[in-house]
């Protein structure tokens, strides 16, 4: 069991630093650390993220897009260890910037030769990198409904949203 | 091994018999604050046999029957199925489609189901044991867990490695 | 002492009650209640929520969205108590749909004659809503600067982001 | 009584002298992910008077300290200033203009000034008693605090009713 989860480790880690550089850049680095290597099966796991030209940093002083994009990372680097049938993110990308939210989507659209994304999100430009769009309503009050949206309706959205209010 | 359907009927504000298929690798759920968004989500989890009402961002289990509102009475049970397409028998089923269901009645009885065959929670379990699917698989992240992840609250970062492993 | 807090306990719900109707809808309603009225004192504030049509609501049931709704009813059902000279919102609005975040830009300018408003935002309606854009950058790596934008370079911003990555 | 400018020198990531000007109502603040805009939310949040380091997302105070980057050493100190129109006297001060100033050298002796004259915490404290303003009060909002408001995290509701009162 022991070289089982070691190996595992090692590989995750190796993810997660592949990752971690296409979200934030080539010259960032990250390290994932087994704080007890003594006793692999109970020790706790450190992350460290240390972007670029910044000294090494504890996750507590990333900022709120910076936290998310290494929690992402740190996901990504488990599925690909043993990639899921399928993927849901709810609103995950919320925090982020322009820049960060096309990374994002590029990242999703790479690994969706393998797997589904589920994907619920009120953001304009990862609505765009969909195949399709579900929308869902309040058929009358209380009682939601769901059907197939155009993302040219939504993204002039007014049509769309006066349906609902 | 891919999602085909999910089918939610008096689950949350989903009163009536609501159907969604995923015919595209990457799927988009948009629409208005508090339209259903993330019950859809809540129902994938509660199919996979998720047992913690908090998990659903419930007090009691009870509460995932639709509640009624003015012009509905409150529905008698809630009931949801997931259909995944299984031609290259990654889950151990001669079919070549695997239908999950879960039925939760007024009355506290829940039922599951595997292809309309009535079984225990623990024969679920077993079915996606080792494809990284779970009710709280490292593969369904909403943006709160993120902090959690980060955190590493209540070990989840351990359990995360340990599933991938 | 208690007179004076019960009587800003009514005022703030009487705030609470029109603020949250023009965030939500006319037909919704809401209500702040004192747990233990025999000790104003030192007794819990209870919040309920009654969106139209929905049985009324513990908070924890609410939306993402709907909660964030009910926090910034909340907070300037406090402001209109005792307005202060300026208020800082931080990435309040990400959680909120295309209509809601109207009616918070709205909210805004409504408040803005009395009082200055800070607003940290990535959501490109809410940056149309304001007087001027200060944006943030990196200068060298590490090192954060600052210059007004104008918001129509925001808007097809490709030009402004490759600035910063 | 209005905000009339921002100083920062040294404070986390803004190494470099920074002024900003508030001339306008409604300012937005606007950047990529990481550049520094919850860190000048945090330099007002400082200057007021915050004395937990949590509340800043730091571990200890020293921290806020600019700490260096591979092409600028670290700074020998943190310096904000805050500076408020006066003219209606809202500030119990006899000035037009009033400027509050904070400063932490990296021995840890930190000191406090009105108007360039060193002061003690109280009395930045007692300056803004009555104005709704404070390093902790219900006009500085992030998105992280919502749950906080709405879960009633040690009795912060209460204590924002009192503030407000
Ligand atoms: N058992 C139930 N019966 C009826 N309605 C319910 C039930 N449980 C939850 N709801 C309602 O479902 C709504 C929440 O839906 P959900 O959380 O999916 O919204 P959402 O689309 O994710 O919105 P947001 O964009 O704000 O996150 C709430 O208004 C809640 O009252
Ligand atoms: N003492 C310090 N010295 C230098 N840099 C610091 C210091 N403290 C924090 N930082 C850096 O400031 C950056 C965080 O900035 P901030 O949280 O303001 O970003 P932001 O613009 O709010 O981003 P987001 O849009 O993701 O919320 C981090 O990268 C952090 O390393
Ligand atoms: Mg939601
Ligand atoms: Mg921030």
């Amino acid at each position: 069991a022991r070289e089982k989860f070691m190996e595992s480790f090692y590989l995750i880690r190796d993810n997660f630093k592949d990752v971690f550089r296409s979200l934030f850049s080539n010259e960032d680095d990250c390290d994932l650390i087994l704080l007890d290597a003594e006793d692999p099966l109970d020790s706790k796991i450190e992350i460290v993220a240390k972007p670029k030209g910044k000294k090494p940093k504890v996750l507590s002083q990333l900022s709120g897009g910076e936290k998310t994009l290494t929690a992402i990372a740190l996901l990504f680097s488990l599925y690909l260890l043993k990639p899921a049938p399928f993927c849901i993110f709810d609103e995950v990308d919320a925090p982020l910037d322009d820049v960060n939210i096309h990374k994002f989507s590029k990242l999703i659209k790479r690994f969706s030769k393998d797997s589904q994304f589920i994907i619920v999100t009120h953001n304009k430009s990862t609505m765009a990198g969909m195949d399709t769009l579900y929308g869902v309503y309040m058929q009358e009050q209380g009682i939601s409904g769901i059907s197939q949206v155009d993302f040219r309706d939504y993204e002039h959205n007014e049509t769309y949203q006066n349906v609902n209010v | 091994m891919k999602l085909k359907s999910l089918h939610i009927k008096g689950f949350k504000s989903f009163a009536n018999d609501t159907k969604i298929h995923f015919r595209e690798p990457i799927i988009g759920i948009v629409g208005p604050n508090g339209s259903g968004k993330s019950n859809i989500i809540d129902s994938i989890r509660w199919v996979l046999g998720e047992q913690k009402s908090k998990g659903l961002r419930l007090d009691k289990m009870l509460d995932v029957i639709f509640n009624g509102t003015k012009s509905k009475k409150k529905a008698g049970m809630a009931q949801v199925s997931m259909t995944f397409e299984n031609s290259k028998k990654l889950i151990p089923l001669e079919y070549d489609e695997v239908k999950v269901s879960r039925i939760l009645y007024n009355t506290n009885e829940s039922e599951y189901r595997i292809n309309d065959v009535p079984c225990r929670l623990k024969d679920i379990r077993d079915l996606f044991l080792n494809t990284g699917i779970g009710s709280n698989s490292y593969a369904i992240i909403e943006l709160g867990m993120v902090d959690d992840i980060l955190l590493d609250k209540d070990h989840s970062r351990r359990r995360m490695f340990e599933q991938a492993a």
